[in-house]
């Protein structure tokens, strides 16, 4: 298990929100989450994908890397979204950035949203994906595919979950980062939740 | 790599939710910096299942949209801001705020500049107040507008380095103490620099760079 990182006392903005404690992306109503070890990273002590699932269409935005060598899920994700502004669910690995691995790359990338299709039902049209971890290798799907199985049976909607998946998606992290807040709208009281990673190779340029 | 997934429980059309990401993502994620390398896999991607029963958001210039915004914005704030706090081998979090540029554009490209200076973070991790380098940083700026050097002003951890452009006679050892009190407790080092009187106003977030950087990406495979 990783520290938490401090982000409610520290890093986040005042303002007239309040902070959930101990919650993440499951705080807001409609979403499940599971957290699973597929065996992905070279020390497998720490579970290594997450999936997060919507109970209905959810209005779905994202932007990613402009590195013209740019990692197959993200190729997936933007030609998803180019299509349709909803999703339903999105899929995370460590381990494997599934990046410059070519066309073998992309095709691991579509078996990974089947494989998400066939045990949650969704259409595939409705699965984003992203990874992260050593660039140039391709993720071990003979590991990950029935690892895909499981997170979907084990999908449900609790902070405990929120926090393992925000721990499984980290790589050279010291800390997990999650946080969820809510804020009232003319009387309703409407939540935010996320959970984010990254340590080194950090330069973000996303349009 | 970094990764961020958000949710929400907010009702908002799917194309003035696309606005606002975007806009947010410009603001959060796309101003830090650890170590001035873009990965192949960069990516962001919120939700909003609609499910707090709110009207739904059509129109972005309503107040309700407004409200949200500023909400998604804090929460991608916070968990960009996590990233350059934990950034490898860091022992702060360095944050620097630029106003009285043209416009926003300009101040946050400033801003990203400062953070970015491998001589200014070497600088922080070795407690050193080298407002030279600061201003060195921000002059480099690929700014749409030229940055007046004779406007410039400076301060650290609230403690004036640089006025109009001009060298101030200060207590370097209460500078050098702030940055050593910060990094002991990773802490926040706090750059703030004026560079004339527009609008613009910006921030950045990037962390010190320590013997430890080195190390883990010594021997991470890559």
């Amino acid at each position: 298990e990783l520290a938490h990182a401090p982000i409610e006392k520290q890093l986040l903005p005042n303002g007239p929100w309040k902070v959930i404690p101990n919650a993440g992306v499951t705080a807001p109503e409609g979403f499940q989450v599971s957290a699973y070890k597929a065996g992905l990273r070279k020390s497998g002590t720490r579970a290594d994908c997450a999936l997060i699932v919507a109970d209905e269409s959810c209005s779905c935005a994202g932007v990613f890397t402009l590195n013209a060598v740019c990692a197959a899920p993200v190729q997936f994700c933007k030609k998803q979204l180019e299509v349709k502004s909803t999703s339903r669910a999105i899929l995370i690995n460590a381990g494997q950035a599934n990046a410059a691995t070519g066309v073998l790359g992309d095709e691991d990338a579509m078996t990974c949203a089947k494989a998400v299709s066939d045990v949650t039902g969704l259409d595939s049209s409705d699965v984003l994906l992203m990874s992260t971890g050593v660039i140039g290798r391709r993720i071990k799907m003979d590991k990950f595919v029935p690892a895909i199985q499981a997170l979907g049976e084990h999908l449900e909607r609790s902070d405990a979950a929120s926090m393992a998946a925000a721990t499984s998606i980290c790589t050279t992290d010291v800390v997990r980062k999650t946080l969820a807040i809510e804020v009232d709208i003319n009387g309703t009281k409407v939540k935010f939740g996320g959970m984010s990673k990254g340590s080194g190779m950090i330069h973000p340029n996303m349009g | 790599t970094m990764l961020a997934v958000v949710t929400s429980d907010a009702n908002v059309s799917p194309d003035v939710w696309t606005k606002m990401v975007k806009r947010v993502g410009t603001k959060s994620f796309n101003q830090i910096s650890v170590d001035g390398d873009t990965s192949t896999n960069d990516s962001l991607v919120c939700f909003a299942s609609g499910r707090s029963g709110m009207k739904q958001i059509t129109d972005e210039n309503s107040p309700e949209a407004k409200q949200v915004e500023e909400a998604l914005n804090a929460i991608n704030l916070g968990l960009a801001k996590a990233i350059a706090w934990d950034g490898e081998g860091a022992t702060c979090l360095f944050e620097t705020n630029v106003k009285g540029a043209k416009d926003d554009e300009d101040a946050r490209t400033i801003a990203r500049s400062v953070i970015c200076s491998s001589l200014l973070k070497a600088a922080i991790f070795g407690h050193d107040p080298n407002w030279g380098r600061i201003a060195c940083a921000a002059g480099y700026a690929k700014t749409k507008s030229a940055l007046d050097q004779n406007r410039l002003n400076i301060a650290m951890g609230g403690i004036t380095l640089m006025k109009d452009g001009q060298p101030v006679d200060f207590d370097e050892k209460k500078a050098s103490t702030y940055l050593k009190e910060t990094t002991s407790k990773h802490g926040t080092v706090v750059v703030d620099i004026e560079v004339g009187n527009g609008s613009g106003y910006g921030q950045a977030w990037g962390c010190d760079l320590s013997y430890d950087y080195v190390k883990i990406n010594a021997e991470y495979t890559t």
